[in-house]
């Protein structure tokens, strides 16, 4: 019941018919998931470029990154799924229209720091957890 | 476009992007300043320069903390005993490590009052706490002002320094003092002293109109009252990285969730 029907605007080779058809095939369906698969980018948040540097003394930004891309079925070359991401990609195959594929989103967080002025003058050190995205995975 | 806070650079090649429009920048800013916890941008008055004591303080406090991304207390220690001890010490360091949040006061008082001749030589210290985030529960607050080497006046002497909370203002008379710590100084020591006010910044912040700030007196071995200026303590007219300030660590009392705007 997994592979009965195809999504008329997945054209990409990574449907369960085609990944069990041959070796060949699991191979292109390889080298197209690395581009699309679930990873993090790079994306700085620059305080300096927002015009905050009169009342941030430090950092000048910071490497805030995203995650984004596919988290498809077979989710081995992800291998920061969740067990729970498995079975939501298992029932998403067999009910497309309804059950969403499982997030890309962030397994591991860190926090930062931030040095600023208020309006009295006075300094805040401040530690902001969760601020910058350390690895992707599907959830 | 160029100040927009994505940065096509830092993108990969084939991610479509487009510069943002400046309601867009507008949005992200005000996107950014509510993961920082703020209503609105701050706009300081930094009119008696950028970096006087109590920034540079919190500086030191910021590359320590920026340098290490462990956890324990050790790592804090050989921190602070091996880089630079210079404002920030091992006490700090401490207080840092089981804190969510620092704050440093400035100073706001800008002219001397008229005391009586008893009180003539005290020194006014106040400190506006009305800033404090909600949820943020003070842990450890500390005064500290700094003292320079005063031998050629006062050749091995010694000075008995009072720091006192301001309990009570009267019009007609002096305000009643409580006397929070007292410490014997050496006419040649030199660095920052560091007076505990702990619970004297919590009762400020539970009752923000009793916020009637510190005062320091000075005293000679032989009990004669001096300027703590001859003492050689610094005061608002002395040298900018050595102005006196407050300090204060702080701990999330409660959980913070982001309102809809």
């Amino acid at each position: 019941s997994v592979g009965r029907r195809r999504q008329p605007n997945r054209n990409r080779s990574n449907s369960p018919q085609e990944a069990s058809k041959g070796s060949t095939h699991t191979a292109d369906y390889n080298s197209s998931d690395q581009k699309t698969a679930c990873r993090k980018h790079e994306l700085y948040v620059s305080f300096r470029e927002l015009g905050w540097q009169d009342w941030i003394i430090a950092p000048e930004g910071y490497a805030a990154n995203y995650c984004d891309g596919e988290c498809s079925f077979p989710l081995n070359a992800h291998m920061n799924a969740t067990n729970h991401a498995i079975v939501q990609t298992l029932v998403h195959l067999m009910n497309p229209e309804n059950v969403p594929k499982p997030c890309c989103a962030p397994t591991k967080l860190h926090a930062i720091s931030v040095l600023y002025y208020d309006d009295n003058s006075n300094v805040i050190l401040k530690k902001y957890k969760n601020m910058v995205v350390r690895a992707c995975g599907c959830h | 476009g160029s100040s927009s806070v994505l940065d096509g650079s830092e993108l990969q090649p084939n991610f479509m992007h487009r510069r943002l429009r400046t309601q867009e920048k507008r949005e992200m800013q005000k996107e950014i300043l509510s993961i920082l916890g703020l209503n609105h941008r701050p706009r300081p008055h930094l009119n008696s320069g950028k970096y006087n004591s109590a920034p540079l303080f919190m500086l030191d406090l910021y590359n320590s903390m920026s340098t290490e991304e462990k956890s324990d207390v050790d790592q804090y220690r050989s921190l602070f005993t091996t880089t630079r001890p210079a404002l920030a010490s091992l006490h700090d360091a401490e207080f840092l490590h089981d804190s969510d949040m620092v704050m440093s006061f400035v100073n706001s008082v800008e002219n001397d009052r008229e005391l009586s001749p008893q009180r003539r030589h005290h020194k006014e210290f106040k400190f506006n706490l009305s800033q404090i985030p909600e949820g943020e529960a003070i842990t450890a607050a500390e005064f500290r002002i700094y003292k320079e080497c005063v031998t050629r006046t006062f050749r091995n002497e010694t000075f008995l320094l009072s720091v006192f909370q301001v309990v009570w203002e009267h019009p007609d008379r002096d305000a009643d003092l409580f006397l929070l710590d007292t410490r014997r100084l050496w006419a040649a020591e030199e660095g920052w002293l560091e007076f505990d006010i702990t619970a004297t910044s919590n009762f400020w912040v539970m009752s923000p109109h009793h916020n009637l700030g510190l005062q320091i007196s000075v005293e000679t071995s032989s009990g004669w009252n001096i300027n703590p200026k001859e003492a050689g303590l610094v005061g608002r007219d002395g040298a900018l990285e050595k102005q006196p300030f407050m300090v204060a660590f702080f701990k999330v009392s409660e959980v913070r969730t982001r309102t809809a705007r």
